[in-house]
Order: structure tokens, then C-alpha cells, then sequence
């Protein structure tokens, strides 16, 4: 018997994810792999399920989601005007919370949790780094005050940090431009 | 249509598509 077609739940956008695996030998474009893309919620469970934990990468790589078409870098234009709200995390919480705050920063992706700002996320990515792993989300306009700073506060409250933590708002043109520990904030929430 | 969806629902799918 033939078997019935299974109903699926469509997407606002077509995302694509991203591996970066840092190889020295290489040129940094050599080393970002455009790994598949995904349209559907259950397409992105499957693919979830199916890849590595965040956490279980080496230092080096990175992960980004990024809607279908827009590269993950600063260079593309819509991205260049734009900028990431950053989550630094300690060396401990690559066990205890990064997978978590991942797939929580996923959910907001693929939901449209930002509500009519949604149209202003391009993507996010994780950083596995031996100094402290990193999460960002990325919006396309950094002088677009009311959409970064709603995006800032629903994702603040998505990721369950305290009122008293402080996370910032980094425009791509000065994160170009200094090394990250001088890069300023140009919002917090 | 906007394509919305809270996490309660989208967390509701997890588990049935790595079981299929």
C-alpha cells in the first residue's frame, strides 16, 4: 500500500547551516563548508539530531545558521551593515549550558520569535574556542535601534539569563575594525 | 501567512522525527 504523505510544517525562511573547521593550511574560505539546507521544522529536528553536539567540537570550528543566501561573514552585504548581540560563556559551561542555549538560540531562529523584527536576523553562529566558546545572533542594520534592542530583549529572556547579567550588541564594522576585548557595545540589554 | 512557532511546539517534533 501506498503510504500517505506526511504533513510538514513549513518555515517562514529557507536556512542553510555552516561548518567552519579552523586548518591552517588552508585559506579561511577553504575552511567554511555550506553543510545543507532546510525548510521545514521536521527537517530541522532531522538534521539536528544527526550532527554533532556543539559542545563535542574541537576548538577552532564553528557552526552557523544562516538564511538561505546570506553567507555567514561580515562581507556579505547583508550583513555588513549589521552587527551580532554575543553571548561569551566560561570554559564550564561548554559542558554544563552551550548545547542548550544553542538549540535554544535555533528555536528563536526557525520560530520567528522576534516577532516582525524576525525579518532582521540573518543567522547565528557558535564559536568552540579554548579561551571560552561564543553564540551569536546577527541582524542585518546596526542603526536599527527599536529592532535590535526587541531582538535583544526576547532573546535575553529566550536564553533564561538573570536581569542582572548584561549582554551586548556589537556593530560588525567596529568588530572589523579592534581586536574583540576592545570591540564596544553599541546596545546592552 | 507569517510562519511563526513557540518552542513548546517546535520542541514538540524533536523527539517523533529522530524516532522515525
Amino acid at each position: 500500500a501506498a503510504l500517505e504523505p506526511v504533513e510538514t510544517h513549513p518555515l517562514q525562511s529557507r536556512w542553510a547551516l555552516w561548518f567552519f573547521k579552523n586548518m591552517k593550511s588552508q585559506p579561511w574560505q577553504c575552511n567554511l563548508r555550506l553543510v545543507t539546507t532546510f525548510n521545514t521544522v521536521e527537517d530541522f529536528w532531522a538534521l539536528h539530531t544527526h550532527i554533532q553536539l556543539a559542545s563535542k567540537l574541537s576548538s577552532g570550528c564553528d557552526y552557523s545558521i544562516f538564511k538561505d543566501g546570506i553567507e555567514p561573514m561580515w562581507e556579505d552585504s547583508r550583513n555588513k551593515r549589521g552587527g551580532r548581540w554575543l553571548i561569551t560563556l566560561s570554559k564550564q559551561q561548554r559542558h554544563s549550558d552551550l548545547d542548550a542555549l544553542w538549540l535554544e538560540t535555533l528555536l528563536c531562529l526557525i520560530g520567528e520569535a522576534f516577532d516582525e523584527y524576525s525579518e532582521e536576523v540573518c543567522g547565528a553562529v557558535i564559536n568552540i574556542r579554548a579561551k571560552g566558546d561564543k553564540i551569536a545572533i546577527w541582524t542585518r542594520e546596526a542603526e536599527n535601534r527599536e529592532a535590535v534592542t526587541y531582538i535583544g530583549r526576547v532573546y535575553k529572556e529566550r536564553l533564561g539569563l538573570s536581569s542582572k547579567v548584561v549582554i551586548g550588541y556589537q556593530a560588525h564594522a567596529d568588530t572589523a575594525t579592534k581586536s574583540s576585548s576592545l570591540t564596544k557595545n553599541k546596545f546592552v540589554v | 501567512e507569517k510562519k511563526s512557532y513557540d518552542r513548546e511546539f517546535l520542541l514538540g517534533f524533536q523527539f517523533i522525527v529522530a524516532s522515525m
